[in-house]
């Protein structure tokens, strides 16, 4: 694992999300579980919480665009680039984007949302790539069985070099 | 930018792999639009690519790299700008 900067994590670790807008390829219901669940492998090993909130600014802004979608660093269609997001910070930072020309799915078929979602919200909590390949972080997509997901070893050690170590009570 | 990666002259690549390919070490490895105008430092982006990806350091734009470079895969760049 690797961090993104070694000042970049968030101060609080009660964060918020809110989702911005819905792909067409899913159900709003099933954005909002698949969202979620993808938060939970990361707060299922850290201290960090996720609170989904419907209106205002949340720490990590979710949305699905096309192309040009209001920042530097435009889509490319189906395939290639499938989303990105920015590390902890204000404004921008923190909030993860779509490509919307992916077929989002919640199942092995094309592009798996959660496993994608999962990964940019690695980044989003301030994790760089990794280099090993069975890593969340691994730049590139490939499909793992979702059911039951246990987030690699590579990706708790680092989320816990960052926030610590889930407290249990 | 260059017109093309430096690859071995022998490969089977096209052009279009070379531009492709250059596209993806701009965008992931950050070439810079300076230096590149020779062709060392670009090979240089290319093998720093082969290591992260652990292939074999080559230097030269081999077909194992390319269906790296093919793969669907998050916008993050592997070297930050």
């Amino acid at each position: 694992y690797s961090f993104l900067s070694s000042n970049s994590k968030w101060s609080t670790n009660k964060i918020t999300y809110r989702i911005v807008n819905y792909t067409p390829d899913l159900t709003v219901a099933d954005v909002d579980q698949t969202i979620a669940k993808a938060f939970k492998v990361w707060s299922d090993v850290s201290p960090l919480t996720f609170t989904k909130i419907n209106s205002g600014t949340a720490d990590i802004m979710i949305s699905f665009g096309t192309k040009s979608h209001g920042d530097l660093f435009p889509f490319d269609g189906p395939s290639g680039t499938l989303a990105h997001a920015f590390g902890p910070g204000s404004d921008i930072g923190g909030d993860a984007h779509f490509d919307e020309d992916e077929t989002w799915t919640t199942t092995s078929r094309s592009i798996n949302l959660f496993l994608v979602a999962a990964h940019e919200f690695g980044h989003a909590l301030g994790l760089d790539h990794s280099t090993n390949p069975s890593a969340l972080m691994f730049p590139t997509y490939s499909y793992v069985p979702t059911e039951r997901y246990k987030l690699p070893t590579d990706d708790v050690n680092g989320i816990q070099a960052l926030y610590g170590k889930r407290t249990v009570i | 930018l260059p017109a093309a990666v430096p690859v071995n002259p022998k490969s089977e690549n096209n052009e279009g792999d070379f531009q492709f390919a250059e596209g993806y070490l701009n965008r992931f490895y950050t070439i810079s639009t300076v230096k590149s105008r020779s062709r060392g430092p670009v090979t240089e982006t290319l093998k720093r690519m082969q290591s992260f990806f652990k292939l074999n350091v080559t230097g030269t734009l081999d077909r194992e790299t390319m269906e790296v470079m093919k793969r669907p895969r998050c916008g993050v760049p592997d070297v930050a700008k």
